[in-house]
């Protein structure tokens, strides 16, 4: 039997899915939930292939994938100094896209898909929601200006956003820590 | 130092592998 098939095939960084379902009668740290971490492609689709599709899930839920030892949350310390590329799906990408999109932004992650600027990379979070679908990555540093833009502008392609009729926007942690109530925190990079 | 990347369709690849 040839070694290919006998070894996986081993990730960069270790990741960790994490699920998040909106039960008010407990903290919202208690609704985030680890559900696996894994560091093989096998390993990522053993996973991906067993779980419900984020089209699927019940409005107020979140799937989120970050590299192992960063909680999916604005307080964690790898995130705080960070921020992210937050895509609002239309009403018709959320029926038609959303898995798709999904999909593209973990293989991007586990696949290192943005070169040195990966190291940057935290995590990502879809948030499914009747008032629409969410889709962001997650990145460390809001001072790496020129790797923000580059992983903004290499996630843009890989999943084949228009250029000029969707405009993506990168917003700081610390900017959607403090905004109140549905105002939107401001976009400190667009691509 | 060397990084290790995998292209998408390296990926979509091994999806069903056993």
């Amino acid at each position: 039997i040839s070694p290919e098939l006998l070894i996986k095939h081993p990730l960069q960084n270790s990741w960790t899915l994490w699920f998040y379902k909106n039960d008010k009668q407990k903290q919202w740290e208690e609704n985030q939930r680890e559900i696996s971490t894994f560091d093989t492609v096998e390993d990522f689709w053993a996973l991906y292939n067993h779980i419900e599709a984020a089209s699927r899930l019940q409005s107020g839920c979140d799937y989120s994938l970050f590299k192992a030892g960063i909680k999916p949350m604005w307080e964690d310390t790898k995130n705080k100094s960070g921020g992210r590329w937050l895509i609002n799906l239309t009403r018709q990408q959320c029926i038609n896209d959303l898995d798709s999109y999904w999909l593209e932004t973990l293989l991007c992650l586990v696949g290192e898909a943005f070169d040195e600027q990966s190291d940057d990379i935290c995590g990502t979070v879809v948030q499914i929601r009747t008032k629409g679908d969410k889709l962001a990555v997650w990145t460390g540093d809001l001072r790496n200006n020129d790797g923000i833009l580059k992983i903004g502008m290499k996630y843009k392609e890989r999943l084949g956003l228009p250029n000029k009729v969707c405009v993506m926007g990168y917003q700081a942690h610390a900017d959607s820590m403090v905004i109140c109530g549905s105002m939107p925190a401001q976009n400190r990079f667009t691509v | 130092g060397t990084r290790i990347i995998y292209e998408r369709h390296e990926l979509l690849q091994l999806r069903n592998s056993p």
